[in-house]
């Protein structure tokens, strides 16, 4: 699910 | 999450830790940039706009929360805090951060991954932070020499940076559909603007010596 989000960086 | 940007997120926060500490320890901030401070706060307040909307990990928001507060913790100091206060060496830095505000978030309006308001903001804090040393690295010039801690709090946050570009060629290699144009490209420019401290300050290692930066 991480990877899946957009924005996943900070 | 890949070794890269783990080791990339510890140096930056290992940059907030150098520079609260240099506050903290010596309870001057001479030689650092109230406006660098300003523009991180504004840049990290712009890109967590989804910090309670969007849950990616405990990692995540944990790291979140620690850059807003620190940041925000920092401004206070220099603005605030009587003893550090005084050390703010107004007349160093001067340079018109109020510009980079503005050009980076008109950037932003015409260059984003969607026009909403949450990718707009995010665009903005990215273009940003990519420019938000310039005020630091002028007052440095300015200041001639440097403090250790100094030193070091712009070194590391300027590593920080590069190592996420190595972050973005793996992930650029291993995962099929990254691509992140936007990020991968302000992070070069934010890396390279760091190039001659970089060099001055591995001069300064390598001979021993006092960081100086020329005039």
């Amino acid at each position: 699910a991480e990877d899946g989000k957009y924005h996943d960086e900070l | 999450m890949n070794i890269f940007r783990l080791a990339g997120d510890m140096t930056h926060l290992l940059s907030i830790l150098v520079l609260l500490l240099k506050i903290y320890a010596t309870k001057s901030c001479s030689g650092v940039s109230r406006k660098t401070q300003e523009l991180y706060a504004i840049v990290f307040l712009a890109r967590y706009l989804d910090l309670f909307t969007d849950f990616i990990s405990v990692y995540n928001t944990f790291m979140k929360i620690v850059f807003i507060a620190s940041s925000l913790a920092i401004v206070w100091c220099i603005r605030v805090h009587p003893m550090v206060k005084r050390s703010y060496d107004k007349d160093l830095d001067t340079f018109r951060h109020y510009l980079l505000v503005a050009a980076s978030f008109l950037l932003a309006l015409f260059l984003h991954e969607k026009f909403t308001f949450l990718e707009i903001f995010w665009a903005f804090s990215i273009y940003l932070e990519a420019v938000a040393i310039l005020p630091q690295l002028v007052l440095l010039q300015r200041s001639g020499n440097v403090d250790n801690l100094t030193g070091q709090y712009v070194f590391f946050l300027g590593a920080y940076r590069g190592l996420y570009i190595l972050n973005w060629i793996y992930r650029y290699l291993t995962e099929p559909r990254f691509t992140r144009w936007i990020a991968c490209v302000s992070g070069v420019v934010q890396t390279a603007l760091y190039a001659d401290f970089f060099y001055y300050y591995f001069i300064s290692w390598k001979n021993n010596s006092k960081l100086k930066l020329p005039a």
